[in-house]
């Protein structure tokens, strides 16, 4: 564990309780896309299949539960939560995802470290979480107000792994054998999704005016 | 032997 990574858990944690506060709170879930949480969900169940056989530490345990917990119980409160429910932009949350999914693991039956179930699994969540968050940047995009809550949830998802991509440098810069190409590269391109919101927040933030990104 | 290291990382 170095300091980048645990900083990139933190600050995945952090923005995972940004969404759950302002659920709770707001009891809405406007101007948050269902797609891109059902896609995380997919990811962490499809990633932590070892969860069972692989014992790593119980920092590793305890993040992979709340993790899955977490992304399942918001899908759930976004289907089924009677009050959340009603604010969901349905019509503006209309990204084809599954299209990501058949895309991420037909990538992963052809890129993988090892030809194993578990293996494709992980190499297709290390994918799909890359591009899991096209449909909430669209479904901004298309509202084009973004609430506070929100573009917090959205800049630290997207700083967690630019941490990650310094944990990476770190741990091949520190540990002989390390090579993470499957996860070091998607997490650029994941990372790289993120650039205009990101600039977009950064210009808001300076001018300390409301979050607009160009319709 | 290049064991793959599991995945230690989340």
């Amino acid at each position: 564990m170095n300091i980048f990574r645990l900083a990139g858990d933190m600050t995945h944690l952090l923005s995972i309780l940004v969404l759950l506060l302002k659920i709770y709170a707001t009891k809405s879930c406007s101007g948050i896309s269902r797609k891109t949480q059902e896609l995380y969900a997919i990811v962490f169940v499809a990633r932590y299949l070892d969860l069972f056989t692989d014992f790593i530490s119980v920092y590793n345990t305890f993040m992979k539960v709340v993790f899955i917990a977490s992304s399942l119980a918001i899908v759930w409160c976004m289907r089924f939560h009677p009050m959340v429910r009603r604010s969901y932009d349905r019509e503006l949350d209309t990204f084809r995802h599954y299209f990501l999914v058949g895309a991420s693991f037909a990538l992963a039956l052809i890129l993988h470290e090892k030809f194993t179930v578990q293996e494709i699994f992980w190499a297709f969540s290390i994918y799909l979480e890359a591009v899991a968050i096209l449909p909430q940047l669209v479904l901004l995009q298309r509202s084009g107000n973004v609430d506070n809550l929100t573009g917090q949830y959205i800049f630290f998802l997207g700083a967690y792994r630019a941490f990650y991509i310094l944990n990476w440098i770190y741990r091949y810069l520190t540990e002989p054998h390390f090579t993470r190409w499957i996860a070091c590269v998607s997490g650029v391109v994941q990372t790289a999704l993120y650039a205009d919101f990101f600039y977009y927040y950064f210009i808001s933030w300076k001018n300390n005016s409301k979050l607009k990104l160009p319709a | 032997a290049d064991v793959v290291a599991e995945h230690d990382e989340l």
